[in-house]
């Protein structure tokens, strides 16, 4: 696909 | 009624299996997807580039070819030149507000930091909590990662912007109305008649396959865009047995079961694909050799390949611009979360600064 992948970012980091 | 509102609770293993697991998937998907989408492209440049099918049906040399008339309207039908004018005019404020987002969290970072400094040069060792600029190291790491996403973007607009450049006045030309559109189509003395002849037959009969195969691409796409699973009990019983939970392993496995096949018809659709266009390839040289070419004819054909292709291009621009479209908006959300962040962590360093002041002023 021409535009970058979200994918990863819509991963949810729990925050430590 | 009682409705358990802990019931989708699941241990934080489970969690983030859950959330590797469908971005696993949603890579798989878009490999398949992606793959099948970029071939027939391919397929579609290789008919465009041999003047094909226009040329089976190109006879009395003066009307406008059957697919061409339908590439025509297909365009028309979606929106033509206008909706993708629109849609390319729109790409600078979705990017705007991207990066204003992203520097307004950065910026809140950023002042905090300073306010920090400064209130520890003033109280040196005093003011002894964690300096603001190590605390915010991860989530300027992730600004970074944003900002670098966005750079892409920006590429990626630049790519459909030359696409619609180089495009549109052919795309305009097949908006035009029908009389217009044959008039600036050169035309040519009939073909000679090659109805008959064997060629046409068998370059119809390859189109009508590389048709099939492109259909059966898109029932192909919709079988795997359907597929759903619910990974959570499979890491639930996992876990619960082993007491660990191996994503990896058990989200390959499971991405396998369910996505195998598919990926076994894509390469196999890849497969047909290379083995109808070398057909292609060597029955358009037997027939191009037997039709006559003269400077009108190859004008003509010239006009038609453009004319295909620039339907071609349409889709292809059209898709690239919602897929660009949806990026932005999907990266908004993810920005406003990271923003959420960021004014999460100013607002408590704040309030601490506040209370340590206070404290330091009393002393």
């Amino acid at each position: 696909s021409l535009y970058p992948s979200l994918e990863d970012l819509k991963v949810d980091k729990v925050i430590r | 009624k009682f409705t358990d509102l802990f019931e989708k609770m699941v241990p934080m293993a489970v969690q983030q299996s859950m959330s590797i697991y469908s971005q696993r998937k949603a890579e798989t998907v878009n490999r398949l997807v992606g793959t099948m989408r970029e071939t027939t492209n391919l397929c579609n440049g290789v008919l465009a580039s041999l003047n094909l099918p226009a040329a089976l049906e190109d006879l009395s040399g003066d009307s406008i070819p059957q697919s061409i008339a339908e590439k025509a309207r297909s365009v028309v039908q979606l929106g033509g030149l206008q909706s993708i004018e629109q849609l390319i005019k729109d790409l600078p404020e979705l990017l705007t507000r991207n990066r204003e987002i992203l520097d307004e969290s950065l910026k809140m970072l950023d002042n905090e930091e300073t306010t920090d400094n400064e209130l520890r040069t003033k109280f040196n060792q005093r003011w002894n909590r964690t300096p603001s600029g190590d605390l915010y190291k991860p989530l300027r790491a992730e600004g970074g990662n944003f900002r670098d996403i966005l750079d892409k973007a920006v590429q990626a607009d630049q790519v459909v912007r030359d696409r619609y450049s180089a495009h549109g006045d052919m795309i305009a030309l097949l908006c035009r109305p029908e009389d217009e559109l044959n008039a600036a189509i050169p035309s040519a003395n009939p073909t000679k008649t090659l109805q008959g002849s064997e060629v046409v037959n068998v370059l119809r009969s390859l189109l009508s396959q590389l048709d099939e195969m492109k259909k059966e691409r898109e029932t192909i796409e919709g079988e795997i865009k359907a597929v759903t699973f619910d990974m959570s009990a499979t890491f639930l019983m996992a876990l619960a047995q082993d007491g660990v939970l191996n994503e990896e392993q058990l989200s390959l496995s499971q991405l396998d079961q369910l996505y195998g096949a598919y990926n076994q018809r894509v390469q196999a659709t890849v497969r047909t694909q290379e083995e109808l266009l070398g057909q292609v390839q060597t029955s358009h040289q037997e027939f191009s050799s037997l039709k006559q070419s003269n400077t009108e004819a190859n004008q003509r054909e010239e006009v038609l390949k453009k004319l295909a292709s620039a339907h071609d291009s349409y889709v292809e621009i059209s898709s690239n611009l919602r897929e660009g479209t949806k990026f932005y908006n999907d990266l908004t959300e993810i920005l406003l979360k990271f923003q959420n962040k960021c004014s999460d962590i100013v607002f408590a360093r704040k309030t601490e600064r506040e209370e340590l002041l206070k404290y330091l002023q009393q002393s």
